[in-house]
């Protein structure tokens, strides 16, 4: 990837989380 | 040039997809077909068919898929083979018993999904060394 130095890890949650149907 | 910068890789975000479109259709949100196993209908969507199974690839590949709403699968035997297959595309989870793993193994080769057919051989096997 241009102009990329290094990749950092991200290990928390992504998006939000869909509530679950009761 | 373009500035220095990072890749920040969220190393969870396809399990938390998944998970995601797992509620999807436990709510019966955005899921566009029905399968009819045995009479039983499991709602499902179909691009996460398509994605895991070559006999829904085939199926839906096509602009005539667009409009498959309802699919029936063969019933007998095999049917409770699917539910478990059906799981395991939505959670990467496949539950495998030796009373089970028959018709799991069954369902997964008409669906064509080789790497489970294989886990399910293994399995066998296993259960049946002393």
């Amino acid at each position: 990837h241009e102009g990329v130095v290094a990749t950092v890890k991200e290990a928390g949650r992504s998006i939000h989380e869909i509530p679950r149907e009761e | 040039k373009g500035a220095l910068g990072y890749v920040r890789e969220f190393t969870r975000h396809s399990s938390d997809v998944l998970g995601n479109l797992n509620e999807l259709r436990l709510r019966g949100i955005l899921t566009d077909v029905t399968l009819l196993v045995g009479g039983q209908p499991l709602r499902a969507h179909k691009a996460v068919l398509i994605a895991c199974s070559g006999f829904f690839y085939s199926i839906f590949r096509g602009r005539a898929g667009v409009g498959v709403d309802v699919l029936s699968l063969p019933g007998g035997p095999e049917a409770r083979g699917f539910a478990p297959l059906l799981d395991f595309m939505y959670t990467s989870r496949l539950r495998l018993s030796p009373a089970t793993a028959p018709a799991v193994l069954a369902a997964a080769t008409y669906l064509q999904m080789e790497h489970v057919v294989q886990a399910c051989h293994r399995f066998i096997q296993t259960s049946y060394e002393p």
